[in-house]
């Protein structure tokens, strides 16, 4: 479903090129579970912005369930990913003086869901998280791991076949962190949800069937998970 | 150097009260190394705020080094958090648009150190961290790992007598991580300077010789650990 082929991505700072993506070519098959794993600076979240159609590579083709990324429109690639893929921010990425219930309820805004089908898929969804009661908080009126799993659950709140969650565990404890890693492997054993997670906390990589691991811009090793 | 007696901090949303620290007695001498654990929303980054003077508690008193902070002015409240506290924020909280190098001089820059002291202390720090040559990168053109070591870098550049730190490792890999608190370990052993950490890893908490654990806004363990 998802496959890049000769994929570079250099960014210019100061007329000096910052190679974050050397050379990658990898594909991904429909209802895979892939952990990407790699030091600080590897180019894990520039690899995952140019998955989720964020930016664009300097170099290479991204076939997104077959087709090249780089034949569509700037409003195509919004449609596309708005409804196919969800993608959880290593940043969170929440709108500011916007509740947690009008964040989870955007990409339904965008679909065109009518009001109360939203605002039903949106409690859910919050429910789910554990943030039952924190619907009209604003971000900064959340805790770092609440606003996390806000970020979650906008991102999984428009059923997306393609799941790219960049370090979602990173702020919460343990017990939370193993709650979202069950909806998720239950989204993939069940619904068929490809799902793209990095990570450097190694039992939530040890969820994934197949384990990739960057390096300087580069895949030093990409192996099944045979701990699973 | 820190005590709180009978401290509580009450959030008001839409008129209704979030207690997020109930109650809390502690106390903490100089030069311990101290992990702060407890879930998602327990009350962990409330009650930091606070021992920083970043925030005021609803109620109790909280003595820095002896003194009720609630006498002083903001004036003096802020230049004790420039000179004697470190703070290592969850999100970071970098200066946008301002280079790696400039936000690690900050602290410097408010203490009024020379040009030429504060440009070769931030250069000291920007490697001990493993960030050579991305000093004028800005926050968005870093990656999280990066932006976390460049908060983590400013918070130890005026040398101050306490460390607070909210999560300091929650971007980076285990190999990162562990350089991170190699140098907090020596700063605290070789230098006595006070480290109170808050963390959701194990192995991270388990660099200090207590843990305190939070949950629903009160400590329900304060014990020595044995580890290590
Ligand atoms: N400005 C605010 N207004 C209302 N409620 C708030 C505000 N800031 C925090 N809270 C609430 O207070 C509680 C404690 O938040 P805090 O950030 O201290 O938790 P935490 O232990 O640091 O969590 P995490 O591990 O997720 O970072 C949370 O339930 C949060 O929703
Ligand atoms: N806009 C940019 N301009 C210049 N360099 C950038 C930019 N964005 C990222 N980089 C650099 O590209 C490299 C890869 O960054 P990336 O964010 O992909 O790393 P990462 O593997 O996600 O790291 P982390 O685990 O710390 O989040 C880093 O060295 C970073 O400094
Ligand atoms: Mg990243
Ligand atoms: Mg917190």
């Amino acid at each position: 479903v998802v496959k890049v082929v000769g994929l570079k991505k250099t960014y210019f700072l100061d007329h000096v090129a910052v190679p974050a993506i050397k050379e990658v070519n990898l594909e991904i098959p429909k209802g895979s579970f892939v952990s990407i794993t790699g030091a600080s600076g590897s180019g894990k979240t520039t690899f995952m912005n140019i998955l989720g159609c964020l930016d664009k590579p300097t170099e290479g083709e991204y076939f997104l369930q077959g087709t090249d990324v780089s034949s569509f429109t700037p409003d195509r690639l919004a449609e596309i990913r708005n409804e196919r893929i969800g993608f959880i921010f290593q940043n969170f990425n929440l709108l500011a003086r916007t509740s947690a219930m009008e964040n989870i309820e955007l990409p339904l805004v965008y679909s065109g869901t009518s009001r109360h089908e939203r605002v039903k898929k949106a409690l859910e969804l919050l429910e789910m998280m554990g943030l039952k009661g924190f619907e009209k908080h604003f971000p900064q009126q959340l805790s770092g791991g609440q606003q996390q799993r806000v970020a979650i659950a906008r991102a999984l709140v428009n059923s997306p076949s393609i799941i790219l969650a960049d370090e979602p565990t990173g702020n919460l404890d343990t017990k939370t962190s193993y709650e979202i890693m069950h909806v998720l492997k239950k989204l993939n054993e069940e619904m068929g949800v490809t799902i793209i997670l990095v990570t450097h906390e190694h039992d939530i990589a040890a969820y994934a069937q197949r384990i990739i691991t960057f390096r300087d811009g580069l895949i030093v090793s990409d192996t099944v998970n045979h701990e699973k």
